[in-house]
């Protein structure tokens, strides 16, 4: 699994 | 950035400038579920908790500030301003709004894209987010009559919403690694949940009449 990314949506 | 996420955002803004212009202009909250306001104040609360680790662009900074402090000053008014909270439909606002908390919370905790503190309650502002409409939805229904700010907001709201779902839709050509399953399912339900409003939205739009819900 690949490391979720910064959340970039509000 | 494409222009469904950014309409989507300006929707969103819409909607909230118009809830504090009715209150500001009519000294009256009636209509407007404290409850959903409430939730709305704890989801901005939860998810951007970001703010202290991750910048993103100054863009996304303002507009967590401003939904943060606005849905707080909207929670204000309608618990604390002398005119305002006299208008507060409170027998109408009787949602049971503790277990959207609970189940957000719940659901949270077994769903999550990876366990810690701030992406638990990431998933949480997820999930409370697409429920939170609910009290207002139910209130709307239990008054009858929609007054036009009202009707307007809850409007800009929904369609915040759905500006989303073409934006995920986009960014998942756009580029094939987006999968935010959480946010994409959620969100679905949320839309869903505006069908019913949209659908009575519409009809008096059409017909250039007043919008009312059938009890």
């Amino acid at each position: 699994n690949p490391e979720p990314e910064v959340h970039d949506e509000l | 950035m494409n222009i469904f996420r950014f309409l989507g955002d300006m929707t969103h803004l819409i909607s909230i400038l118009i809830l504090l212009l009715k209150i500001y202009a009519t000294k009256s909250c009636s209509g407007i579920s404290l409850k959903t306001q409430e939730l709305y104040a704890l989801v901005f609360l939860t998810r951007y908790l970001d703010l202290f680790t991750d910048f993103i662009s100054v863009y996304n900074t303002v507009m967590k500030l401003v939904f943060i402090a606005s849905s707080l000053a909207i929670v204000w008014c309608m618990r604390n301003h002398p005119l305002v909270r006299r208008s507060y439909d409170k027998q109408l606002d009787t949602f049971r709004h503790y277990f959207l908390l609970l189940a957000s919370f719940l659901l949270a905790l077994l769903l999550h894209e990876k366990f810690a503190f701030q992406e638990v309650l990431w998933a949480f502002s997820i999930y409370l987010e697409a429920v939170a409409i609910l009290p207002q939805l139910v209130l709307l229904q239990r008054s009858g009559n929609v007054d036009n700010l009202t009707g307007q907001y809850v409007f800009f709201l929904g369609a915040y919403r759905a500006l989303y779902i073409f934006n995920w839709i986009y960014r998942y050509f756009i580029d094939p690694h987006f999968t935010r399953w959480i946010a994409c399912v959620s969100g679905l339900v949320q839309t869903a949940l505006y069908a019913d409003f949209f659908y009575y939205y519409f009809i008096s739009w059409k017909n250039n009449a007043k919008l009312q819900l059938p009890a």
